[in-house]
């Protein structure tokens, strides 16, 4: 009853906390053209456990914003501009916090939730493994 | 010195699930 399978449709997050699943999942989005709100979303996972004393954690907030939200990628298509404006001000004050891309990896969430992660659930990529 | 898509493919990869 508690089958990998079983969690995966139980929701987004219990798909992505399971290796086949995050797996399953990026080969699908990869075919979508939308894998980079799937590595932005663990980017910001990531980035969340980096220790703030650690002068990479900086470098790391800087290459996540140039590589998804300064740029033209899906995951900025996605984003309220607000949520854009609150991390380039962060970036550029140097004012790095572990929660400063909680509401843009809550908003990229709640939209593969309602869309990419719907459509993998009737995907042939998720019915073939199933 | 790492370069920076290194160091965000790092950060990608240390929250990816693990294998159980």
């Amino acid at each position: 009853p508690d089958s990998p399978l079983a969690r995966w449709t139980k929701s987004l997050h219990s798909l992505l906390g399971d290796q086949d699943g995050a797996h399953l999942f990026r080969t699908f989005l990869e075919r979508e053209k939308c894998v980079d709100t799937l590595d932005f979303w663990f980017a910001c996972n990531g980035f969340r456990q980096m220790d703030l004393k650690d002068t990479k954690t900086l470098r790391v907030a800087k290459a996540i914003y140039k590589r998804y939200i300064d740029t033209s990628s899906i995951v900025a298509k996605q984003l309220k501009p607000a949520t854009k404006t609150f991390i380039r001000d962060n970036i550029k004050k140097q004012q790095i916090d572990s929660a400063m891309f909680d509401q843009a990896q809550t908003e990229i969430q709640t939209s593969m939730e309602e869309s990419p992660y719907q459509m993998f659930l009737t995907s042939d990529i998720y019915l073939e493994y199933v | 010195i790492d370069s920076e898509d290194d160091l965000l493919q790092e950060c990608i990869s240390s929250a990816m699930p693990k294998k159980k």
